[in-house]
């Protein structure tokens, strides 16, 4: 039996709806730990992988793993029944078909709920090794976003080099090229603006403009987010939540 | 033009 109660329906409606363009059939893992989610787009490119931990809930218990599989398009149009700071809470029995989302309102007088009907999916998890990235870049999601956004005009690809003095992203398509280079920087009075680059050696990855912007969705969960990178290896891209994390992971495009 | 990869290729499957 699963039971997790949510002081603001906004995280859960945002989670979903961060990740709902490049997944659509998932399972949520539900254990002791907390709602997990791990999910490859279907063209194998990216991968989506979530937590939110069981201390991210106001009321948690879920005395037997269970693997809810649900439809994130249907889930949507549930979730947009209730609005954003509506206390949500979700049940669902130890064999049960449905997936039942409660809503409820702060002044504590208005409650609705809606079931949910789950389905059989029978996905692989992949075994995501251990990578020692050479560079670590934790800058403002804003400015993440904004990069994608700019770029995604002018090439399908953007290549982010990244050394000691900065970051670099650029893309070079039929119009034209561009570039922006972020150096590191940090304010102590709004850490969340700051740019951290932490690098072992020098690195450079061509990713896919299409999935980075994809991943933007996530903004509104984290003011930062962080890129890492190895040569030839996927890029992760981490929105830390309160209690969690989202993480994408993107496959690099490579010079045949 | 570079070509994309699929994580399969990286990412281990059980």
């Amino acid at each position: 039996m699963l039971e997790g109660k949510l002081e603001q329906a906004s995280l859960f409606k945002k989670v979903v709806e961060a990740v709902r363009e490049l997944v659509q059939d998932c399972n949520f893992d539900c254990t002791e730990n907390g709602l997990a989610l791990q999910a490859m787009d279907t063209s194998h490119v990216s991968l989506v992988s979530l937590l939110l931990t069981a201390d991210g809930f106001s009321e948690y218990r879920c005395d037997r793993n269970l693997a809810l599989g649900i439809n994130l398009v249907s889930l949507t149009k549930i979730l947009r029944c209730g609005n954003n700071e509506d206390i949500l809470t979700l049940e669902a029995g130890d064999s049960a078909d449905s997936l039942v989302v409660r809503f409820e309102n702060t002044q504590q007088d208005r409650m609705s709920e809606y079931a949910l009907k789950l389905m059989d999916i029978d996905q692989e998890h992949l075994g995501i090794p251990e990578t020692e990235y050479a560079a670590s870049i934790t800058m403002p999601s804003t400015e993440f976003q904004r990069i994608c956004r700019d770029m995604q005009s002018i090439s399908e690809s953007i290549t982010i080099d990244c050394t000691k003095g900065g970051v670099k992203f650029t893309c070079e398509g039929d119009i034209g090229s561009g570039s922006v280079t972020l150096k590191p920087n940090s304010s102590a009075d709004k850490p969340e603006l700051c740019t951290k680059i932490d690098l072992s050696e020098p690195v450079s990855l061509t990713l896919s403009t299409k999935y980075l912007l994809n991943f933007c969705k996530a903004t509104g969960l984290s003011q930062q987010v962080t890129l890492k990178l190895a040569d030839e290896n996927p890029i992760l891209v981490e929105y830390p939540l309160s209690a969690g994390h989202l993480r994408f992971y993107l496959a690099p495009k490579l010079d045949e | 033009q570079p070509s994309q990869q699929t994580l399969t290729r990286f990412f281990a499957r059980p």
